[in-house]
């Protein structure tokens, strides 16, 4: 987008192209879009920059109401369950997140809930080391349910502050899966009244407009109380949140932008729309 | 779906005898929808729509009885051709071992699928080494070993090392010394954009020189697939890739960008979790799932 010159059909075309690529999907583009050329029309955008600055606050706006932290302080045990689909980044980022907690002071524990895949223990296992952390686990192939009431009654019994619960990678289109997950979850809330607290998922900033069909699988079937997008530190914009604000209204907690313990920043409407078009 | 929507543009154009430039826009629009729906890339789905449009106008659609089905054929046969129309199999050939090397983004299934393609091989009647080169994600050594010892495949590891090069040396030479005739190595996931890491990669590409070098790449990946396999492509250079995680629900536009932008071929599909879900990628399949 040039800046300065008076708007023209291609100045909009160049806005819908950089929402299109930052993957925030055809039809909320379509909405920013059309409200863009509503104001050009009412005469209170006049330049391209002016669509730039306008469409920056437009997304500052839509995001504002989803920005919110998680109330950690609200319960003892607070507990969190971590979903999402294969390879997103939840392990990584429980450990980012206990590393949070665990700065704030806050007795932290971690449920190793996959029980599925490959070195899943091993690799909770590895990070709860670097933490100085204990985690709660079974043998692989055992129930994960099973060690979800472990951990939930281990976490009353420590006096444990902060309880975050490690699961299998499953697509939402498994109704097997999303059954095994409903499983865990019922299981939580027998055993501690109200959790889980947090219901996190996490979803990759590369993945494109799948992450709707994901979010609305998962809140439909356990009721997300919020977010977290990884993989930010890459090249992908995430811009699916845009539909998410506007449909799902589900707050975005943290964003990840690396590999290491360091790696996770709370979410701020201000920043990540600057970043969508800068 | 696709399909009624386009009938009902086409319903417009009756009694206009043959398409024209303008009278072809709605259509062009809806397939453009469809296509950005599917995580096709902006820039991408533009080109391809230009091809469909000289496609179209060259035919007589508006004289069939139902042109919007005679439109999306259309579409149809430019998908497939795009994606190539023969399947490619794994090129194995070459003195042993025959190194096939695995790279991508983070967490887009490379160690799973290193695990596919050695019950692949081995299914027939090969003997493949897993390689195992990350050294940087926990336990993604214990991950290899304990794939290879589901499948009763060798995996070559040096816990100690944080040189993939090396164990990339060591690896070939414990494979010469035990007759492997296939080396499958896994690498770390690493961003396009991390230089350091990308030239990591490239090193080992460079001692391996691999028989294939595979870009294992998410299904669900949006419109960043031109950037990732742009990046790869000419900063290591691949010779195929394997689309993950197609057993969801995602339409998988990706292939098409990566197809169109590398003009290297899909070799495979993930569709599973478990090691034997390995398939043939079809074009016709692809195509059609795309359109929704
Ligand atoms: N660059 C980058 N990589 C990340 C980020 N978060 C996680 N990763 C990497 O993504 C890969 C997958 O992370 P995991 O934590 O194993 O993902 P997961 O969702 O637990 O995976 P499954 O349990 O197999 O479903 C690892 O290589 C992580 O280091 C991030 O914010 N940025
Ligand atoms: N449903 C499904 N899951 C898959 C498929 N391929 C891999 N996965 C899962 O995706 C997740 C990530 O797989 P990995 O093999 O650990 O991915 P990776 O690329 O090696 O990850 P990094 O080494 O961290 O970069 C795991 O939960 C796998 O089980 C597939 O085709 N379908
Ligand atoms: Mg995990
Ligand atoms: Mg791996």
């Amino acid at each position: 987008v040039v800046k300065g010159k008076p708007i023209d059909e291609d100045a909009f075309e160049g806005i819908e192209e950089a929402l299109i690529l930052a993957d925030a999907g055809f039809e909320t583009t379509e909405i920013l879009v059309a409200s863009l050329k509503e104001k050009w029309k009412r005469g209170q955008i006049k330049t391209t920059e002016d669509i730039q600055t306008s469409m920056i606050e437009e997304v500052e706006k839509l995001l504002l109401p989803i920005e919110r932290h998680i109330p950690t302080d609200s319960k003892k045990p607070f507990v969190i369950l971590t979903i999402g689909v294969n390879g997103v980044g939840k392990t990584t980022t429980i450990a980012k997140l206990a590393n949070i907690y665990r700065t704030s002071k806050k007795k932290v524990l971690l449920g190793a809930c996959d029980t599925f895949r490959a070195a899943a223990v091993e690799q909770l296992e590895v990070w709860a080391k670097r933490l100085d952390m204990d985690v709660i686990k079974h043998t692989e192939g055992s129930d994960p349910a099973a060690v979800a009431y472990d951990a939930t009654k281990a976490a009353k019994a420590r006096g444990i502050d902060v309880l975050i619960l490690d699961t299998a990678g499953r697509l939402h289109t498994k109704v097997n899966l999303m059954e095994e997950m409903k499983k865990i979850k019922r299981v939580i809330t027998k055993e501690v009244e109200g959790a889980p607290h947090e219901i996190l998922l996490i979803i990759d900033a590369t993945n494109g407009q799948n992450t709707i069909s994901q979010v609305k699988t998962f809140h439909e079937a356990l009721n997300i109380t919020g977010i977290v997008v990884t993989k930010l530190d890459g090249t992908a914009k995430g811009g699916f949140i845009l539909p998410i604000a506007h449909l799902l209204k589900i707050p975005i907690r943290y964003i990840g932008v690396g590999e290491k313990m360091d790696d996770l920043i709370p979410f701020s409407a201000r920043d990540f729309s600057r970043a969508l078009f800068g | 779906k696709l399909q009624e929507r386009l009938e009902s543009t086409f319903k417009k154009l009756k009694g206009y005898g043959k398409l024209s430039e303008t009278n072809i826009k709605d259509s062009l629009r809806e397939v453009r929808i469809a296509l950005l729906e599917a995580d096709v890339n902006y820039k991408v789905a533009k080109d391809f729509l230009e091809k469909v449009k000289e496609k179209v106008l060259g035919e007589d659609v508006l004289s069939s009885i139902t042109p919007g089905q005679q439109f999306i054929k259309i579409v149809y046969n430019e998908l497939c051709e795009l994606l190539g129309k023969v399947n490619k199999p794994l090129d194995v050939a070459g003195s042993p071992p025959v190194p096939v090397l695995l790279l991508g983004l983070q967490g887009s299934g490379k160690t799973t699928t290193a695990g596919k393609l050695a019950l692949l091989l081995r299914k027939k009647g090969r003997k493949p080494l897993l390689v195992a080169t990350d050294v940087y994600r926990p336990a993604a050594i214990d991950q290899l070993i304990k794939l290879g010892a589901q499948l009763n495949v060798a995996v070559f590891s040096l816990k100690d090392s944080k040189d993939p090069l090396a164990i990339c040396r060591e690896a070939k030479a414990y494979a010469m010394k035990n007759g492997f005739d296939t080396m499958i190595v896994d690498t770390a996931g690493r961003l396009h954009i991390d230089d350091g890491m990308v030239e990591e990669v490239a090193n080992q590409k460079k001692f391996l020189n691999p028989r294939e070098t595979l870009l294992i790449i998410d299904a669900m990946t949006g419109q960043d697939a031109v950037t990732i396999a742009t990046a790869f492509n000419e900063k290591v250079g691949i010779d195929g890739i394997i689309l993950t995680k197609l057993d969801g629900d995602t339409r998988g536009g990706a292939a098409i960008s990566i197809r169109a932008v590398t003009g290297k071929p899909i070799k495979f599909i993930g569709v599973g979790e478990k090691l034997d879900a390995l398939e043939p990628f079809h074009p016709e399949r692809m195509a059609s799932r795309i359109l929704g």
